[in-house]
């Protein structure tokens, strides 16, 4: 069971998750722009940047995060950011989205530029999270776990992050044992999707520079 | 607008930004 304190980590970091999310205008423009190359390449940028910002403020709200060097903050939602988009983006292709949003949404990725070779993987990724059936508290504390990475580049204080990041471990080990009790590998699962959003995050800045390039 | 400031400036500019309410 949770303790009191994981408990309120946990309702804490869960509302959080739930009140920053991408404004509902860029959801409406998901659907509404004109189908182009550059309109989606446009559409796509614009929604990274509002993607980023909704970042840096659930993350404020991690317990914790604000009482670590302002450059480590720094340095962690810089070392972080792609790898919690792609996580967050990967709600999109399970049931979360309302109707008709995930069709647009996967159409306009695939019609805007990006090479198939990063396409390819990116939809994988998102399947292989839809079949896990992840409750939202474990998307809210996977994204947070992600984020506090102690082995991201130019981290100072390691072990102040990795206090952090263990407290969240250990609340969402609990979490799937509640949460999936007939899944005892589940928790390990949730763990392996990270390496594989490492893969991604690697390609990412490939896939920037052809997708600047074409 | 943000979409052309790089990644470290919007990560600085909405840390520095207070928490809307």
């Amino acid at each position: 069971e949770l303790n009191q304190d994981q408990q309120a980590l946990l309702s804490y970091i869960l509302d959080a998750y739930n009140k920053h999310r991408i404004p509902p205008d860029m959801a409406k423009k998901l659907l509404q722009e004109q189908f182009s190359t550059e309109e989606n390449f446009l559409l796509l940028t614009e929604m990274a940047t509002s993607h980023v910002q909704v970042l840096v403020e659930f993350t404020k709200n991690i317990p914790g995060f604000q009482s670590l060097d302002h450059e480590d903050q720094i340095a962690l939602l810089k070392g972080s950011a792609v790898e919690a988009m792609f996580l967050r983006s990967a709600q999109a292709f399970t049931r979360k989205m309302p109707h008709g949003h995930t069709e647009v949404l996967e159409e306009r990725i695939r019609k805007s530029g990006i090479s198939e070779e990063f396409i390819v993987p990116m939809f994988n990724f998102y399947k292989s999270i839809g079949e896990l059936q992840m409750m939202q508290e474990e998307h809210a504390l996977l994204t947070a776990i992600t984020i506090l990475s102690p082995d991201r580049p130019y981290i100072r204080d390691q072990q102040a992050v990795e206090l952090l990041q263990e407290a969240m471990l250990e609340v969402l080990r609990k979490v799937c044992k509640l949460k999936h009790p007939q899944e005892p590998q589940h928790f390990a699962r949730l763990l392996g999707r990270l390496t594989e959003l490492r893969t991604l995050h690697h390609h990412h800045a490939e896939m920037l520079e052809s997708w600047r390039m074409s | 607008p943000a979409s052309n400031l790089g990644l470290e400036d919007i990560i600085r500019k909405a840390l520095m930004g207070t928490v809307e309410e």
